[in-house]
């Protein structure tokens, strides 16, 4: 594997979007390009990552090959990204380590590291990218960081409406509630103001509000966030990264009592 | 407070 960022900060900011989700993952590169599927420790929330090659400046990978990490270790790396590096991954045929190259072509300045490589025996689960949803809203990622950090101080439960109305979501705690309810809009001056719903059927669906805070992190990533409700399944907190691929998060409910 | 599901239940391992 051979993956150069023109940016090396947007590969610190994919790994900084789910490295308090998960410890370690496997990064399956191929030639059509890097993914990958982790679950946390709970088994509450599945994150499933995708890098394509239109991420890259150059990419090329002639064989597949797994790269299992530890995300801490990882993380404490790509500290040393900036907007002005660019970043090359490399992995041989044989891997045991991974090997990253920071490029300062302005200040003449190489950085190298060199990861060693991990063995992780995690299952794979098969996670239907068409899944079919009732509910489907594309939103502003700062109005839901915002919505999601207001509310879920006031309780460890979130909960989701969507109906005739729009949006609601909601929060009932021990000595709080609060409600925000948010109705299409089209912004034509500043599209990432948008708001669109299309649903089949109404939902109700309660998340336990810290695996949402852990999903905000990601909203680095774009200026939408998509979501994707059913009864009774996981929800689908998605972003989308503007040069392809992006970062899903599967998110189980809590039962309705 | 409401029981938490978990995501095994909803997708196969593969």
């Amino acid at each position: 594997l051979e993956a150069k960022f023109d940016d090396s900060t947007i590969f610190k900011k994919i790994i900084d979007s789910f490295k308090d989700s998960v410890s370690q993952i496997n990064f399956m590169c191929s030639e059509s390009g890097i993914e990958a599927q982790a679950i946390d420790d709970s088994r509450v929330l599945l994150v499933s990552l995708s890098i394509p090659p239109s991420c890259f400046e150059t990419y090329r990978c002639d064989r597949p090959t797994t790269v299992g990490v530890y995300l801490s270790s990882l993380s404490k790396l790509l500290k040393s990204a900036s907007s002005s590096a660019t970043l090359t991954l490399y992995v041989e045929d044989q891997p045991d380590e991974l090997l990253l190259l920071f490029e300062e072509s302005k200040a003449s300045k190489s950085m190298e590291y060199k990861m060693k490589l991990v063995d992780i025996t995690a299952d794979m689960l098969e996670v239907d990218s068409d899944m079919k949803s009732d509910v489907s809203v594309e939103m502003s990622g700062v109005e839901f960081t915002k919505i999601v950090r207001d509310l879920t101080q006031l309780s460890d439960s979130f909960t989701v409406s969507v109906g005739k109305d729009g949006i609601v979501f909601s929060v009932d705690g021990e000595t709080a509630s609060g409600k925000v309810l948010l109705q299409p809009k089209e912004d034509l001056a500043n599209p990432e103001n948008n708001l669109s719903i299309s649903m089949t059927k109404t939902i109700d669906l309660s998340f336990a509000s810290k695996y949402l805070l852990d999903i905000i992190k990601a909203s680095t990533l774009s200026n939408m966030i998509s979501l994707k409700f059913s009864e009774e399944t996981p929800a689908l907190f998605e972003f989308k990264m503007e040069k392809g691929g992006g970062i899903g998060f599967y998110l189980a409910p809590k039962y309705d009592e | 407070d409401a029981p938490q599901s978990d995501i095994d239940q909803f997708f196969k391992d593969n």
